[in-house]
């Protein structure tokens, strides 16, 4: 179990480093176990975006955190694809252009997993592939509309966004 | 494809019969706040077997259940079923559709606190997400004391 | 000071169940003491937005609490205005329709107290009196700019989206 | 008008002297993530007082000094000074104009140790705040490596 753990960690660590180089667009980052026991480790996490210091996750800002957990979760699935994933409102904290590389990265992962998004983010709606709205027209009961079903036309991310 | 539907009933906020199918790749839930979205993702956790209430934002398994509106009486009964696709054979099994499902009966002392309105028990003070929102109303009461003193 | 204490959070309770109202467009909402000794007990919030039960915050949905927790905020001001405020992303989680009555809100405050805030949200910045725009053209060096200066033209929310 | 400008120098990412000058009502601040919004901020509280280097996202209060970019060394220096107009006497002084101001240099030893390069210290894993964050990332590192073991 000892051995099957340092395996996948390492695998998982090599991958954060790339995802993590391709949200950031450059820059380092690091998955570290802390400790002699690999069953009893310590997990640190360290990055280092471009023309900043390696520091702890802590320093960084709100939206450079959000998407270094992304990148974490991504490395994970690579290493031991879902076959699909719930995200919910993982989005707030992103300006546009990380929406952006995250909506990227999103749709090339969902060619072997399937999505669920929660989000009130305009380009995420319209990236989806399918979209649902929920409505609470009647008060204290949720209601269910299908809003575009891979048709993508321009109209349903404006029906999506007066719904939310 | 391998998440094939989503039906929920009675479970939260959906008192009436919800279906909700799933195609390849990304699907998006969109809606106002307070409509039902993580409620969506709720019995998705609850049927896949989360087994901790307060993960459900609850006090017990019995508060998934739709405990009313001013339209509607509370309901005795939550149900969700969800189904997948096995053409993969990612399931152990050579069924070529699988559905999971689970329900929760309200016990009956619990029908009786409903009707005589006990409020809501002893539900503390919760942590909020947002960074401010820790301020005013942080986990630690004598954090907001403090404010209330600060005013004083 | 007990008696203070009393005065006082009798005070903001009342203007929170006002401010929630109004957030709300209706709806009921209440601060508890829970306790014997008013400097020794414990705050709790309940509240119910219109057509839901009357429940501890923590049932309520993300955008929900934020908008609470601003409620409260929005109430402490009325029984003791700070001469400035500094808010930093509160309205992430906040739908569009929610973002708008805090920022009605947040207009009718700054009449008596200057606001600072740090947003990513179109209608917020539009709300503004004076924009400014951070950016780190610089790698590591952050840089100060003043998009807008009380002109309220058009333009200048375009140019806060084109730096956010 | 109360709040009436704010200088920041050498304050974590505000390598040059920057201005801020505050207006009536509301003043928005706009930038991409990582930019420096909230390092603002934190120049505005520290100024005010802040003792906490937690609260500031620190080890320690030299935390706060520039520390490097690719184009510019340390610098050993950080102030920050915060100018209020007391024309509504609200501040207990006859003063018209009165300004709060907070400096830190760099011990000798961290500059020695900047140079050393020690890395990161002891920061060990942080909250993150938003609810997924929570499940990849959370406090308690048992819960990490049930994410990595999971994977195994
Ligand atoms: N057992 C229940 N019966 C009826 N309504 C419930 C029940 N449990 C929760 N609710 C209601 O569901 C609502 C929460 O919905 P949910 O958390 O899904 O909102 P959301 O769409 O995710 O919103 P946000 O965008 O703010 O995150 C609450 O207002 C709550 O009153
Ligand atoms: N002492 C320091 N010297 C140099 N740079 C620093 C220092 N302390 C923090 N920083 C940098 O400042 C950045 C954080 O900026 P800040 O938290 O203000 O971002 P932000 O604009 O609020 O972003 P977001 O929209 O994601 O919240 C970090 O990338 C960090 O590397
Ligand atoms: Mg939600
Ligand atoms: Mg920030």
């Amino acid at each position: 179990a000892s051995q099957l753990f340092v395996e996948t960690f390492g695998k998982v660590q090599q991958h954060f480093r790339d995802v993590f180089r391709t949200l950031f667009e450059g820059g380092d980052a690091e998955l570290r176990a802390v400790g002699e026991d690999p069953l009893e480790c310590e997990i640190e996490i360290v990055a280092k975006p471009r023309g900043k210091h390696l520091q702890s996750i802590s320093l960084m800002s709100g939206g450079e955190r959000a998407l270094t957990a992304i990148a974490l979760l991504f490395a994970i699935y690579l290493v031991k694809p879902s076959p699909f994933c719930l995200l919910d409102e993982v989005d707030a904290p992103l300006d546009d252009a990380n929406v952006e590389r995250f909506i990227r990265m999103l749709r090339r992962f969902s060619k072997h997993t399937q999505f669920v998004v929660i989000t009130h983010n305009k380009q995420t709606m319209e990236a989806a592939n399918c979209l649902y709205g929920v409505t609470m027209q009647e008060l204290g009961v949720s209601k269910l509309v299908s809003v575009r079903f891979d048709t993508r036309a321009n109209g349903a991310a404006e029906d999506a966004a007066e719904l939310a | 494809m391998f998440l094939h539907k989503l039906e929920i009933q009675g479970f939260k906020s959906f008192v009436e019969r919800t279906e909700v199918g799933f195609g390849e790749g990304i699907t998006g839930v969109v809606g106002p706040n307070g409509c039902g979205k993580t409620n969506v993702s709720d019995a998705i956790r609850w049927v896949m077997g989360e087994q901790s209430a307060h993960q459900l934002r609850g006090d017990s398994m019995e508060d998934v259940i739709f405990s009313g509106s001013p339209g509607r009486k509370p309901l005795g009964l939550a149900e969700v079923h969800l189904t997948f696709r096995n053409d993969r054979g990612i399931l152990p099994t050579e069924f070529s559709e699988v559905t999971v499902s689970r329900r929760v009966f309200r016990s009956l002392r619990d029908i009786r606190d409903l009707f005589f309105d006990t409020g809501m028990g002893s539900h503390a003070y919760s942590v909020i997400e947002r960074q401010m929102v820790d301020h005013v109303l942080s986990d630690n009461s004598g954090h907001r004391r403090f404010l209330f003193e600060e005013a004083s």
